[in-house]
This record gives C-alpha cells, sequence and structure tokens, in this order.
C-alpha cells in the first residue's frame, strides 16, 4: 500500500 | 508603486487558466527583479512555483517589495474581460488594497480598466533546493496532456519510470491496465515535436494522476513541459514561458509503507 505524501515533508521552509 | 505591462495579454489569461482550479488563492510576490508566485493546493499535495522575470514584461518597474494577495477565481474573471489581442497593464499603489488591469486592444480605440481586490494571505513558504535529478525528459506539452488525460480514464495513480528504453505511464484499474512508452526521438523536423530523454540512473515513481492531469492546463503555455525525476523526491513540471519565465508544479509522490 503506498500512502500521498505532503509536498512540505520534502521542502523546507525557505 | 508596481507597473507591468504586457502585449501578449493572452500569456497572463493563460496562466491564471492553468492556475486557479489547483490553487484558489495564493500572494504575487513584486520586487524590481519581476514577479513570482508560489502556492500549494488546498491537500497540500502539489506546489506552484511561478516566476515572471522583470525583464520579459514590456515595461515593468516595482519601487517597493510587495506581496499582493490574489483570490484566482476572480482574476480570472477579469482577464476573461480581456480580448485575446490586448495589451495589458497591471498596476499597484504601495501597499493597496487593489490592482487594477488595463487593457488595450491592438487597435487603441477601446481601453478597459479593472479594480480586482486584493487579500490578505498568509502563506507558508518552502524552500525548494536546487538539485540534478535522475531523469529529465522534454516532451510536446500536448503529448503530455495527452497520456495523462488518457491514464485518467483508466486509473488514479500511474508508475512513472525511466530507464535507458525511455520513459513508460503505467496504471491500472477497473477496466484493466495501460502502459505508455516514449523513446528518445529527435527525428521531427521540429524541436517542439522531438522527445528527449536525459537519464543518468533508472528511477520509478508513483503519483496521482488527477494531480498530472491538472497541471496539464498549462499546455497552451508551452509547446514541450519538462518532467524531472529522482527517486522519492516530487516530480517537477515545467513549462516555459516564452522569455517571460517559467510555471513549475511539484508533486510529492506516492511511497510504499
Amino acid at each position: 500500500k503506498s500512502t500521498q505524501r505532503k509536498i512540505s515533508a520534502f521542502f523546507g521552509n525557505g | 508603486m508596481f507597473e507591468a505591462r504586457i502585449t501578449q495579454g493572452s500569456v497572463l489569461k493563460k496562466l491564471v487558466e492553468a492556475l486557479k482550479e489547483l490553487v484558489t488563492e495564493g500572494n504575487f510576490d513584486v520586487s524590481n527583479t519581476g514577479l513570482s508566485l508560489q502556492a500549494m493546493d488546498s491537500s497540500h499535495v502539489c506546489l506552484v512555483s511561478l516566476t515572471l522575470r522583470e525583464d520579459g514584461f514590456d515595461h515593468f518597474r516595482c519601487d517597493r517589495n510587495m506581496a499582493m494577495g490574489i483570490h484566482f477565481g476572480n482574476l480570472s474573471k477579469i482577464l476573461k474581460c480581456a480580448g485575446n489581442e490586448d495589451t495589458i497593464t497591471l498596476k499597484a499603489e504601495d501597499n493597496a488594497d487593489q490592482l487594477t488591469l488595463m487593457f488595450e486592444a491592438p487597435s487603441q480605440d477601446r481601453i478597459s480598466d479593472f479594480d480586482l481586490k486584493l487579500m490578505s494571505i498568509e502563506s507558508e513558504h518552502l524552500g525548494i533546493p536546487d538539485q540534478d535529478y535522475s531523469a529529465e525528459v522534454k516532451l510536446p506539452s500536448s503529448e503530455y496532456q495527452r497520456i495523462v488525460r488518457d491514464l485518467t480514464s483508466i486509473g488514479d495513480t500511474v508508475l512513472i519510470s525511466a530507464t535507458k528504453e525511455g520513459i513508460k505511464f503505467s496504471t491500472s484499474g477497473d477496466v484493466g491496465t495501460a502502459n505508455i512508452t516514449l523513446r528518445h526521438n529527435t527525428t521531427p523536423e521540429k524541436p517542439e515535436e522531438q522527445t528527449f530523454i536525459d537519464l543518468k540512473e533508472p528511477v520509478a515513481l508513483t503519483f496521482a494522476l488527477r494531480y498530472l492531469n491538472n497541471f496539464s492546463k498549462a499546455t497552451p503555455l508551452a509547446p514541450q513541459v519538462k518532467l524531472s525525476l529522482t527517486k522519492d523526491l516530487p516530480i517537477v513540471v515545467e513549462y516555459q514561458v516564452g522569455e517571460l519565465g517559467s510555471v513549475r508544479f511539484y508533486l510529492a509522490p506516492k511511497i510504499d509503507d
């Protein structure tokens, strides 16, 4: 089973 | 004050049509280098990054950095009132609560102006690192549109795999399965009809088709689209908007638990 990740999990606060 | 004039106003119309369903609102950040926007969709699964360079406009002036909160549905309503051949000028005073859009017909015999109410939007700005991707694929934007549209009718998610054989899009659903493979192909005379695959290492990732399909609303902006893939990272779907800049869509992958 695969889960949809959130985009913020990949990019830091900038 | 801020003032930006673009002779080819249809570009702005197309840009807003490409974004408005994905992001309902966001800040136009203007500075002396141009206009940019970063916004996530409501589920925070994808991110849109728009960059329009100052020198891509026919006239650009920005005395002070500003974040103009835009409701894209409302901006779209106003831009629909501009003719496809119109020159569009955007104007705002410093700290204004409205953005003025002026439309001029090519014959100069019709000039209209509309004021769009601005919003105060707190947006989380994400830092997108510069990086090398395992696979970069440039293909006709109409081909990308067709692939994601066709696969959306079969399944909900797509496995995109890039190998030395080409780039393969696979899905499955109630009706069955589908696989579409594109190969590197520089045979067509027109560069915009060619497919370029730059592969550093094989990569395979799964994405929700609904979003990839939504990104293809940007097709009228550019003849080609670039897909960038790296294991366990968001895909980048990038449209170059002529000399003006680019719109990039980032979509987080689905990852096995």
